[in-house]
C-alpha cells in the first residue's frame, strides 16, 4: 500500500497546477524513489516529467509499485478543498480504485477526507537520453514568465539564442517585432536574481510560444528556472523543487 | 513556414 505524507499540501496543488493544462489524465507511478509522473500533451509537442522524491514526504511508505490513473481536473477539485498549509496524507491500496486524500489543520483540528475514483491509463513511458547540452541558463522563473508573455502577445514562436553574453528571446508577428536580452549577471547579494550561462558553444533554436506561457504556470515552484538548451534536441525547462523537480521538454520547431 | 517537430522523434519508447 501507499501511504505518504506531505507537510503543506501548496506542493502538490502547485505541481497540479503546473501541469493540469497541458496533460488531462496521467499515472502517478509510485514506487521506492517516491511519486513520479510523465506524460505528452495531446500533440505530442511537450513532455513533463515530475518526481517528488521520498524526502518530500515523511513518512513515505510504497511496499509495491502502484500506478495511480488520475484525471487532473478532478484532483484539482479536490485539492481546492485544502489549505495551502494542511498536511496532505495520500493513501491508496495495491491494486486501487480511489485514492485517499487526507488533509489536517495543525490549528484547528480540522481533519477533511476525500476519495478520488482512479482510472485505467496506458501510459507509454519514454526514455529521456542524458544529454550534454550545449548552453544552460538558469534565471529567475518570474523573468521568464514574463518574456514569454510579453512576446506571446506579438508571435506565435519565438527563437532563443544563447551566447556567452547572455541570452535573446525575439520573435516576428503581423505587428512587429519584439527582443529580450538578459545579459549574464551573477546577484551575490540575491541569487535568485541572477542570469547564470554555462555554455559549451552558442545555440539558437526556435519554439511555440504557446507551450512556453503554459510552462510557466510552473513558476510558483520555484524562484529560479533552467532552460537547457541544444541543436536539434527538445529544449529543457526544469523547476526544481525541495525534494523534487518538474520538468518540460518542448520539441523545436523546424528552420526555413 | 517553420514546422512543428514532435517529441517522439527525439524520445524512443523504453
Amino acid at each position: 500500500m501507499l501511504e505518504a505524507r506531505l507537510e503543506q499540501a501548496a506542493v502538490l496543488k502547485k505541481v497540479v497546477d503546473a501541469i493540469k493544462d497541458l496533460v488531462q489524465d496521467c499515472n502517478f507511478d509510485c514506487n521506492d524513489s517516491g511519486i513520479q509522473l510523465q506524460a505528452m500533451d495531446n500533440s505530442h509537442v511537450a513532455l513533463v516529467a515530475m518526481h517528488l522524491k521520498t524526502d518530500a514526504f515523511s513518512p513515505y511508505r510504497c511496499d509495491r509499485n502502484i500506478a495511480l490513473g488520475i484525471n487532473l481536473a478532478s484532483l484539482q477539485k479536490v485539492l481546492r478543498a485544502a489549505q495551502n498549509d494542511d498536511l496532505l496524507t495520500l493513501k491508496a491500496e495495491d491494486a486501487p480504485d480511489v485514492l485517499n486524500l487526507v488533509f489536517e489543520s495543525a490549528e484547528n483540528d480540522r481533519i477533511a477526507e476525500y476519495d478520488i475514483k482512479l482510472m485505467d491509463i496506458d501510459q507509454e513511458h519514454l526514455g529521456i537520453p542524458d544529454t550534454e547540452y550545449a548552453a544552460t541558463v538558469t534565471m529567475p522563473s518570474s523573468e521568464f514568465q514574463r518574456i514569454c508573455r510579453d512576446l506571446n502577445a506579438l508571435s506565435e514562436s519565438v527563437s532563443i539564442e544563447a551566447a556567452k553574453e547572455g541570452i535573446k528571446f525575439s520573435c516576428q508577428g503581423d505587428i512587429g517585432s519584439g527582443a529580450v536580452t538578459l545579459r549574464q549577471n551573477n546577484n551575490v547579494e540575491k541569487p535568485d536574481l541572477s542570469t547564470i550561462i554555462e555554455l559549451n558553444e552558442p545555440v539558437g533554436l526556435t519554439f511555440s510560444l504557446k507551450y512556453l506561457v503554459n510552462f510557466c504556470k510552473a513558476s510558483s515552484l520555484s524562484n529560479t528556472v533552467k532552460l537547457s538548451l541544444s541543436a536539434e534536441v527538445p529544449l529543457l525547462i526544469e523547476y526544481k523543487m525541495e525534494s523534487g523537480y518538474v520538468r518540460f521538454y518542448l520539441a523545436p520547431k523546424i528552420g526555413d | 513556414a517553420k514546422g512543428q517537430r514532435t517529441i517522439s522523434s527525439f524520445f524512443a519508447p523504453k
